[in-house]
């Protein structure tokens, strides 16, 4: 498996740092409804670079950072998300076994991401990511209810969808 | 580019075909381009026909067989272009019990090589899980926490509470 | 005519703070305009907070959290306009078994002098009619039968063939 | 109950007279995916005057017609939808106890109403109708999928809703 491990702090519903290990093959999410489980699928999008706040379901880039219900007690200071690859298959010599990829968001608007504990350029990691084939193109998210617009009524649209394989 | 791109989509046309006859023996799938002589400005075509049905118009179709249709052909472009790892959110949702079997037979059969996130209320789905985490807001106060469960070997009031079970 | 529309409104929008308040106790739902100067041109704000969570933008509920919202204004509007039958298809799919025991009992209990007429998949509704068609394509001639089922006198393979059981 | 029973006669999937009876507070309909469930859905639209052919999603009037799968047999000679309704507490006097409507649409495309067997128009059955709480606007159907547009993000949307109210 590729995709070792995700973390989650201060993103969204999950105030705490959370981390869902992917250690098997099919891994399932279960809960009540409006527990989380879309957020964790939200983080996925959000770690893979996706630019919209819209497709996290928030208007802005600040609501992906936990906020407490009826103030109590405060939001926390900035989101992050943080996935683990496994990179032990490489062909490039001298690279590391593992990529630790995080994105964080502060209060202040600012967006920080590093690889390896270092800070990286979105560039770098985007190639790192399309290299071990994780990418918002390869349809590697399908998002609560968008499986039935996945057929959407017009061809076009339809079209899109096969322009990220080429 | 134009080249790149037919030959990618008679890539995906293949497999459209071979996966929706695999899933429904007896149905025919098939993708078409509505503007062949012109094809980066075309739409895509989807026509499909279950066993013992006609062709229809994509308007005509049921909630769950829209549901499949748009499954079968997610799938054929993950044969396409491969992403290391697909997350899932309620696809199964329209489909009846034999319908959500046959879904996860063929992913199980298919792309046993690759991670797969569900997140999911069915119980079928759940039980085919190798690991399976639940996420609840305990004590409600909006704050999402994550138990791993290992569904075999719950009490039954346990896996209850996880899933929002009655 | 304006005076119409909003003694209209105002009384639909108690019964949503009612029905809201009834279904998620600790929780408040509110109907507002979005420009009560202008009521006939105005929209209709939805505004929600459920139990032990903030006001939030309707964009950032989880899908079953939406599904609520919405059944809990069409009780509203039912409740300010009789009609003497409703039908209901699958309004429950995006819910949980606790949410749609929930949903449930206060149709049961609110609405019980109204027929209502469900389309469903799911065991927990089928368990509550009162009578059970069964539609079928047996054969697989693509020609829809229907069967009366007496849910709790049918054997269970009989209840699976119906249902789409595996 | 005022909605006693519902006959599908050479609509959509329905080849056969199909009868349901509506004699319980709850009715449940049940079947596996693409057997005919929506269809009865979009039979009482249908009955009820809705225009337009979309709606029972159908991109002609003619496919509400009973059509064979591959050919196997004819197509039916046109589509029927008949509701009885009791009457029996009616303020009227001279008026039966029970209201027969039937709807036809021929091959040729002629569309025909009757009212307890004789030919009527679609003004005086409308006016039937709205007096016995059957109507349109009344929110009386929730199609598939349609109660998450409910919530339609867009404010204006929902004043429609209130606006049949009025
Ligand atoms: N910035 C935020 N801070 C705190 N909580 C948030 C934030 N954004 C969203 N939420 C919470 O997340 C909840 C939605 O969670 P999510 O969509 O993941 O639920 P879900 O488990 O997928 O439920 P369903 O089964 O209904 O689809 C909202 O109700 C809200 O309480
Ligand atoms: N004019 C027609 N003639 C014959 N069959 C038709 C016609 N129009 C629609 N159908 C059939 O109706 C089927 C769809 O039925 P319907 O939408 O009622 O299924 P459903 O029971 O609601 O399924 P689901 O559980 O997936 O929502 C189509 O697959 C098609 O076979
Ligand atoms: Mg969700
Ligand atoms: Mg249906």
């Amino acid at each position: 498996e590729v995709l070792k491990e995700i973390a989650l702090e201060g993103f969204k519903s999950f105030r705490d740092k959370t981390v869902f290990k992917f250690d098997g093959l099919l891994t399932g999410v279960v809960g009540p409804n409006g527990s989380g489980k879309s957020n964790v699928v939200d983080a996925i999008k959000w770690i893979l670079g996706d630019p919209s706040p819209r497709s996290i379901r928030a208007q802005t880039g600040l609501e992906a950072i936990y906020r407490p219900a009826n103030g109590n007690g405060d939001s926390a200071g900035f989101a992050s998300v943080a996935i683990k690859i496994d990179n032990t298959e490489t062909e490039i010599e001298g690279e590391p076994t593992e990529w630790e990829i995080e994105r964080r968001y502060y209060k202040s608007g600012e967006s920080v991401y590093t690889l390896n504990g270092k800070t990286a350029r979105l560039k770098d990691i985007r190639a790192i990511m399309a290299r071990k084939g994780f990418g918002l193109g390869s349809l590697s998210v399908v998002g609560q209810g968008e499986i039935d617009g996945f057929l959407s009524l017009v061809p076009g649209d339809r079209r899109l969808v096969f322009e990220d394989l080429a | 580019s134009e080249k790149a791109f037919v030959s990618t989509f008679n890539v995906a046309k293949e497999k459209f075909a071979a996966t929706f006859g695999a899933l429904f023996p007896g149905g025919s799938g098939e993708l078409g381009l509505t503007e062949p002589e012109n094809p980066l400005d075309s739409g895509i075509d989807v026509r499909v026909r279950f066993p013992g049905k006609g062709e229809l118009d994509l308007l005509q179709f049921s909630g769950g067989e829209r549901s499949l249709i748009a499954l079968a052909l997610l799938f054929a472009i993950l044969k396409v272009k491969p992403s290391s790892f697909t997350v899932l959110d309620e696809v199964e949702a329209a489909l009846d019990d034999v319908n959500t079997q046959k879904f996860l037979d063929y992913l199980g059969k298919e792309f046993s090589d690759r991670q797969f996130i569900l997140i999911t209320h069915n119980k079928i789905t759940m039980e085919r899980a190798d690991r399976l985490y639940g996420v609840t807001m305990r004590g409600g106060g909006g704050v999402s926490q994550v138990v791993s469960v290992d569904f075999k070997n719950l009490k039954q009031d346990e896996v209850d509470e996880l899933i929002g079970a009655a």
